[in-house]
């Protein structure tokens, strides 16, 4: 028979020690005044 | 085996500043009415490789009004950008660009522009002029009267209207009216113009010579008038300081 198992809830993977999630790339930095 | 995916640029990397730099350059010496525009913010970046060496780029940009008019020979880095409280004018541009080889060229651009609102400005300064709309009576009075009393004091070459650039009306404490608008060279001297200012007509392409005028008119509680007209001298169309053919026949 056919049996639908639950998923085991996955556990986050911790990032590795060290990983930088990449820094917010854009927008960029405002040169003068921003309106 | 695909191209490498390209990592995504960041809006402040180097490669990123560069193609901004190329397009507001594009777009100032493309543009043909009003004033140079200054790289203010780079707002987005899209990076599609086309092959090796190869990429197509898009690009969103905020720019920022500078004092200087498109027809100015002053280098953009010597523009002053307009203050917040001088009434700001922002640019928005959209450009595609291709990279090959190393070497950036403009594809397109699509730009639009608008004024800071009022009640910023009056906010931050409440007794601060504000843009008006440049076919005001007022300003248009203020400009005849301006371009009228520079030719009547003229030594020189009598001057002609090619465009109003700017203008704003203060109300308080006293009401006045400032503008600022490109004039042109004509082939008659100021006192000539006395006799047929019918016969003056702007220079030819080779001996052009723009310049630009600013002027303060009040009117209450007495007349006054201050005007200052600068000619740029004939410049040699370059990348940077086209000229523009349909100037040469407009007459404003």
């Amino acid at each position: 028979p056919v049996v639908k198992r639950a998923v085991a809830q996955h556990d986050k993977v911790p990032h590795p020690v060290g990983f930088v999630s990449p820094p917010l790339l854009c927008p960029g930095r405002i040169r003068h005044f921003k309106i | 085996v695909p191209a490498a995916p390209v990592a995504p640029l960041g809006c402040d990397d180097p490669e990123s500043e560069a193609a901004a730099y190329a397009a507001v350059n594009y777009i100032n010496s493309h543009s043909h009415h009003g004033y140079k525009f200054a790289l203010n913010r780079i707002e987005n970046i899209r990076v599609l490789p086309q092959g090796p060496n190869n990429n197509i780029i898009f690009l969103e940009v905020d720019l920022l009004e500078t004092r200087c008019p498109v027809l100015s020979p002053t280098p953009l880095e010597n523009c002053t950008v307009r203050s917040f409280t001088e009434h700001a004018v922002e640019g928005d541009c959209d450009i595609k660009l291709q990279k090959l080889d190393g070497k950036i060229t403009v594809l397109a651009t699509k730009c639009h522009s608008h004024a800071d609102s009022s009640e910023d400005v009056v906010q931050l300064c409440p007794d601060c002029p504000l843009l008006t709309s440049l076919n005001n009576t007022e300003v248009t009075t203020a400009v005849t009267a301006a371009l009228s009393a520079h030719n009547s004091k003229a030594t020189d070459a009598y001057l002609r209207l090619l465009e109003i650039g700017r203008a704003k009306i203060q109300y308080e404490p006293v009401h006045v009216v400032y503008v600022e608008f490109a004039v042109a060279a004509t082939n008659c001297s100021a006192e000539e113009a006395k006799e047929n200012v019918e016969a003056c007509q702007l220079l030819p392409d080779d001996q052009s010579n723009f310049g630009f005028c600013t002027a303060s008119m009040i009117t209450r509680p007495k007349e006054d008038l201050q005007v200052d007209c600068q000619l740029y001298g004939h410049q040699v169309p370059t990348p940077n300081t086209p000229f523009f053919p349909e100037y040469s026949n407009l007459l404003i």
